[in-house]
């Protein structure tokens, strides 16, 4: 599943 | 942060300077659709709002700034400063076409419905065919100046970079997303014909035309 933690990814 | 995800921005960083700067110096924005470029701003708008809710590295913030910064100066260049020199009658993709839809399936299929999480979702289906106005337009002039190509080649590259980048998270993290993975794919697929006629012509020195 997704990794949550915020948009670490431009 | 892995090799791939960093030459991916670098990559993306190269695209977004190289077009600022073939305006700024031609002062002509000819063969340039600001229809994508007003897409890329709108992308960049609603993927980084996230700047104002949480911190997540000084590369992360100065990067997404330094792109917002360029996409809306690139778009001021193109209808503002060197207006004269914009080519509206070949930039004439419907962005309703694609805003429309994009907005729509972002509401349909996202991992949460919360207000940033659409708005991202949003941001990553837009930037997936936000190139179409670019592409369409070289199609109806039927060439492409050398500096634009260099542009589209950095850009295409930066987000098959993180296809690999994904490959490696899946691997390494065990981190997927699956919006992502599958909008970068269209992405990178709809560059595949402007990628064939990069190698084969602009990579031996020719001039980029399609076939008259």
């Amino acid at each position: 599943g997704q990794v949550t933690g915020g948009k670490d990814e431009l | 942060m892995n090799i791939f995800r960093l030459t991916g921005d670098l990559s993306h960083l190269a695209a977004i300077i190289i077009l600022l700067l073939k305006i700024w110096k031609t002062r002509s924005c000819a063969g340039i659709s600001g229809k994508s470029q007003i897409l890329f701003a709108l992308v960049f708008t609603t993927r980084y709002l996230d700047l104002l809710t949480s911190f997540i590295s000084f590369y992360n913030t100065i990067m997404k700034l330094i792109y917002i910064g360029c996409a809306y100066a690139t778009v001021y260049l193109i209808y503002m400063k060197f207006k004269a020199t914009y080519d509206g009658n070949h930039d004439s993709f419907r962005l309703e076409f694609l805003v429309v839809p994009v907005g729509g399936l972002a509401c349909l299929v996202n991992h949460d419905f919360s207000f940033l999480e659409i708005l991202w979702t949003f941001s990553i289906y837009l930037e997936s065919v936000a190139i179409l106005p670019q592409l369409f337009m070289i199609s109806k002039t039927g060439e492409a100046e050398t500096i634009t190509t260099h542009y589209l080649f950095f850009l295409g590259l930066y987000r098959a970079l993180y296809l690999f980048n994904w490959i490696w998270r899946f691997y390494f993290e065990g981190f997927f997303d699956m919006i992502a993975i599958v909008a970068g794919v269209v992405q990178t697929i709809l560059y595949c014909d402007f990628f064939y006629l990069y190698v084969t012509k602009v990579l031996k020195g020719k001039k980029l035309s399609l076939p008259a």
